[in-house]
């Protein structure tokens, strides 16, 4: 597909949800088709979509330990074109349980490919858990490239040398060609001076996109109603925030 | 001691770290002896108490795997009276090397129950790293109560179904006396109506302390400076506010 985009950051709460649901969202809208994968046992962007853990039958965990294929997985959005593969807590199970397997890695990679042969995708978005385990391995591997959320705050920027030093082993190891797409700054709060301050520091060593996703109460309103923010308040600084990044996503050619 | 406590929640970036250490803090700036162990391979409560996971030796990952006691690892900090117990990133190491021992989860618990036979400590705080793995689980074995910081939020609120649910089994098993002391709101904006609609919710089910953390941007500075709030900006509404959840936690007598 155009973009097959590991949504990553260790470092918890900085918007891997709210980045992957409202740009997978936006991408539909535009008219492509878009699969979404949560592969956080939390569940959050399933439930962000109209579909909690609770109500949710086969996942990815099935996937991941290979009792269901993707196809079979799949749940209808909210929005046209959008193609959910939802997360239940038994994910936590999964690190376990495959931890003998020797291709654990590069199950949802497999399980990509196969749904790709007779399901056509223009985009494949993976929201990950905060965690550098097993589980966002998977979601590495799977992908072409890494869309790193950023909240610009010490903690989270201390974070990113230990996530830029897990994507190098995963290079070196698994998937040489992994590429990182680039940072989006979110939460970004304007008075803020260590907003700025982070947000140039990164700047000097990452892409970083235009698209800068204010704090905006209205994102965290929206996942209350199963809902991307680009339905439930389209005109919000959230959604069109959230659109002018799918717009960047999906006007840079593929090299 | 007299509180002995695994600061939890698998939801990301609710507060964990800044609780932690900031009740840490104000615990020891009232004469207390106090000790902090970092179990997050991030190491953000390292770094926010002065000691960045680069500049760290031996830490909490030696004593889990038998090749330290948690005497050997203690670091001074900014305040008198307050001890840390770094983490490093080799923790991420630890779920897996851990996986075929026996006493797995009780390994914590086992370091601290040596620690105070020779070391006396008032207070016990456990930071806990955002998933419901062994090391979460080995905080939870080690705690006599846990405290839970709660961002009022849709997605945090949902975890809490989940955390519950890992506090019972672990109660059902490995640590049948294992508390909660209470909940602690944090990042509390009094102006958003899902703030106040969450904080009434959680009241009906659980004990939710006086002291509720407002949204402060001292309270993202201070890490910078590798100092807790209480240090950084004593007058802050932050530093209050924690000041005042020290005291909360320093009245209640231990029945
Ligand atoms: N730009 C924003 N403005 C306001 N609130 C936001 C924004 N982005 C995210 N939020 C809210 O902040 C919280 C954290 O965001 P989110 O859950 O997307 O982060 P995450 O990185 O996926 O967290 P986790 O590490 O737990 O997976 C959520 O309650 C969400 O609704
Ligand atoms: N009350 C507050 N007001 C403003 N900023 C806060 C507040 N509490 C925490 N923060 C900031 O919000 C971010 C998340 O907080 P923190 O890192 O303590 O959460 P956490 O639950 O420990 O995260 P993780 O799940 O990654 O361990 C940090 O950058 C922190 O400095
Ligand atoms: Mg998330
Ligand atoms: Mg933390």
């Amino acid at each position: 597909p155009f973009n097959r985009l590991a949504v990553v950051n260790q470092k918890g709460g900085v918007g891997k949800t709210t980045t992957a649901v409202n740009v997978a969202a936006a991408l539909a809208q535009r008219g492509r088709r878009v699969l979404l994968i949560d592969m956080d046992p939390q569940g959050n962007a399933s439930s962000g979509l109209g579909h909690p853990t609770r109500t949710v039958g086969s996942s990815i965990y099935n996937v991941l330990i290979g009792e269901a294929a993707l196809r079979d997985v799949l749940l209808p959005c909210p929005v046209d074109g959008l193609f959910l593969a939802p997360a239940t807590q038994d994910l936590v199970a999964a690190e376990i349980e495959l931890v003998d397997e020797p291709d654990r890695a590069s199950r949802l990679r497999a399980a990509i490919d196969v749904l790709l042969t007779d399901m056509p995708f223009d985009d494949v978005l993976v929201d990950c858990p905060p965690s550098l385990g097993l589980l966002t391995v998977n979601a590495l591997v799977a992908a072409d490239e890494v869309l790193v959320p950023l909240q610009c705050e010490y903690y989270a920027l201390e974070g990113l040398t230990h996530l830029m030093a897990t994507i190098e082993r995963v290079r070196a190891g698994l998937h040489p060609t992994l590429g990182v797409k680039g940072l989006v700054l979110t939460m970004f709060d304007a008075r803020n001076n260590l907003a700025h301050q982070v947000a140039a520091e990164v700047r000097k060593h990452f892409f970083v996109f235009d698209a800068v996703i204010p704090r905006n109460v209205r994102l965290s309103e929206a996942p209350s109603h199963g809902k991307p923010v680009t339905l439930y308040d389209p005109s919000s600084k959230g959604a069109v925030a959230y659109q002018l990044l799918a717009s960047e996503l999906s006007a840079e050619k593929k090299s």
